[in-house]
């Protein structure tokens, strides 16, 4: 155990860099270098290896305070055990799904249950308006209730091709099938090229691919 | 803005809250 006994200690107990890596797109090298980046993001405010919500937020918006409903969102999603604190196995098997080489699939799933904003198994039309409202507001955007309301049936006819009214996963899956940039923001090509963002880990690791 | 033809899911997607490459800047 050359290896293992001598740079897996660092990492937080319970999670083993060569479990995280069998389970993800994740090279051993690369799951050491998002520990490097989980180290830096669980330490801007309290120094405990846990990403706490206002330092998601000052990683995202570089203001602990700053929040909308799609970093809500995301937190909520990341925060797999629902503690309100992201560890760094919910951390690694979150961003893999941003991976270049992760699943389309996985990819369509998490958009899914991050657009699902009360976790029925449907995003409903009252969602879709609510989060079509936020980033309106975000843009600072005045359209009218009407203007709002177009956007969202026209979208709604588009994608819920049964027209019960909400978007079912089947139905979500064909929608980005035939709008493939909605997907774009599931992939962060950065996570291709973890050790090369994070070169100092590159230095003083000796962990083999 | 042409509300009409804009596709919900594309604007929405455009969101800060959405970016998560800012997790890699310093």
């Amino acid at each position: 155990g050359c290896f293992r006994s001598t740079k897996t200690s660092k990492l937080p107990r319970g999670e083993d860099p060569i479990v995280l890596a069998s389970e993800t797109p994740f090279t051993v090298n690369e799951i050491e270098a998002l520990h490097d980046l989980f180290k830096k993001l669980s330490s801007t405010i309290v120094d405990d290896d846990l990403i706490h919500k206002e330092e998601f937020q000052l990683a995202l918006f570089s203001n602990s305070s700053k929040q909308n409903l799609f970093s809500n969102r995301v937190f909520d999603l990341f925060d797999a055990k629902h503690n309100g604190v992201i560890e760094f196995g919910e951390f690694v098997r979150s961003l893999s799904v941003f991976h270049p080489y992760a699943s389309e699939q996985d990819k369509i799933t998490f958009a899914f249950r991050l657009y699902d904003l009360r976790q029925t198994g449907y995003i409903e039309r009252v969602e879709l308006k609510e989060m079509v409202v936020a980033i309106l507001s975000e843009l600072d955007s005045t359209l009218t209730d009407e203007a709002v309301d177009s956007i969202v049936d026209k979208t709604m006819i588009e994608a819920d091709l049964n027209g019960d009214g909400r978007i079912d996963p089947e139905e979500w899956k064909d929608f980005v099938t035939k709008n493939p940039s909605l997907l774009k923001n599931m992939t962060l090509p950065y996570l291709k090229e973890l050790t090369l963002a994070f070169p100092s880990f590159v230095l003083h690791t000796e962990v083999p691919d | 803005m042409a509300p009409v033809t804009m596709n919900a899911f594309e604007l929405i997607s455009t969101s800060q809250g959405l970016n998560l490459s800012s997790l890699f800047e310093k």
